[in-house]
């Protein structure tokens, strides 16, 4: 599975994600990904890209619960995050990365490592594995 | 406002042993990404056009599960899916059950912008793409010989795999190895030749 997320010049959000899903799988099953408030969100307050078990991250509307923390609880990004991955996923195991449209950027994941990177206009740029 | 700001991921659950070549080749295909939608914002694309040519690259590049590259149905075919989402209105499309539109976030990107719907699958989805004229090519195409090799090891360890490794025999649950489906024999329930419980975690 791969995501972008991203919030441009004017504060805008937009997520992207896309996989081949499972190997091994039964043809015709669905994953988290194309699903958007589960594998994939966005709106005014920030964009969403999930990756991982593909039910706990269905189950747990992951992506759509990062943006609700933030709009109904106040949470920071990396706050909101957080806490989605800690308390939502039960057993499963999954990653997510996020923007706001403050400009943050926040990633999380409870897997043993993420393919992940990040940059920012002030010339921040990170990339990262475990 | 801080100004634009930009993230990728290509996928968890990784490798604990993932080989240092394997590691590095993926730190370049992130790097060379996130350089390329940096630059884009720089110049002042939208959102929602940058992140669609960022997964476009992901795609098209066989170092991970998207796009060319994608992991295998238990038939050995390639069944793609993907999503975009404008925060800019809360516009979204999606796409399921691709086999031959070669980058599948094009297309969701289609259907949010010049469809009805928000969700269009299998044989739908690639009608729709040959109406809007996407690039089409064969399955095999995405199918990389990395891939069948891990195909056939996921098989002979009667295993669904999440992280692309070969479950440790007798490994009794997922958690037991970051990222598996072992097979674990709770009960009898069997699906696709699976214990039912290899399905409850995916």
């Amino acid at each position: 599975t791969v995501g972008c997320v991203v919030v441009d010049n004017n504060g805008w959000c937009a997520a992207a994600t896309s996989t081949g899903g499972l190997m091994n799988k039964m043809s015709g099953r669905i994953g988290d990904s194309p699903l958007i408030g589960s594998g994939t969100y966005a709106c005014d307050v920030c964009a969403v890209s999930c990756t991982g078990e593909g039910e706990a991250i269905i189950r747990s509307t992951l992506a759509r619960d990062v943006a609700a923390l933030m709009e109904y609880k106040g949470l920071s990004l990396q706050e909101a995050v957080d806490y989605a991955i800690k308390e939502r996923l039960d057993e499963g195991k999954a990653g997510l990365i996020a923007v706001s449209r403050n400009g943050e950027v926040a990633y999380g994941f409870n897997t043993v490592g993420m393919f992940r990177g990040s940059a920012t206009q002030d010339g921040f740029m990170e990339v990262g594995i475990w | 406002m801080r100004g634009w700001a930009i993230a990728v991921h290509g996928g968890a659950g990784v490798d604990p042993c993932l080989p240092a070549v394997r590691q590095e080749e993926a730190r370049r295909v992130l790097s060379r990404c996130l350089k390329k939608g940096a630059a884009a914002l720089q110049a002042g694309l939208t959102a929602v056009d940058v992140v669609e040519m960022v997964v476009r690259e992901l795609e098209t590049d066989p170092v991970f599960n998207s796009g060319r590259g994608s992991a295998l149905t238990r038939r050995g075919t390639v069944e793609m899916e993907a999503s975009i989402m404008d925060g800019r209105g809360r516009r979204c499309g999606a796409v399921s059950g691709l086999s031959t539109v070669k980058n599948p976030v094009s297309l969701a990107r289609l259907v949010m912008d010049r469809s009805p719907h928000s969700y269009l699958v299998f044989d739908g989805a690639e009608e729709f793409a040959r109406e809007q004229g996407v690039e089409m090519v064969d399955n095999s195409y995405f199918i990389t010989e990395e891939n069948v090799g891990m195909l056939k090891l996921a098989k002979e360890a009667n295993s669904i795999m999440f992280d692309y490794r070969v479950p440790i025999p007798g490994v009794d649950s997922c958690s037991a190895s970051a990222g598996l489906m072992g097979a674990t024999a709770e009960g009898g329930l069997q699906m696709n030749g699976l214990p039912i419980s290899m399905y409850a975690p995916e």
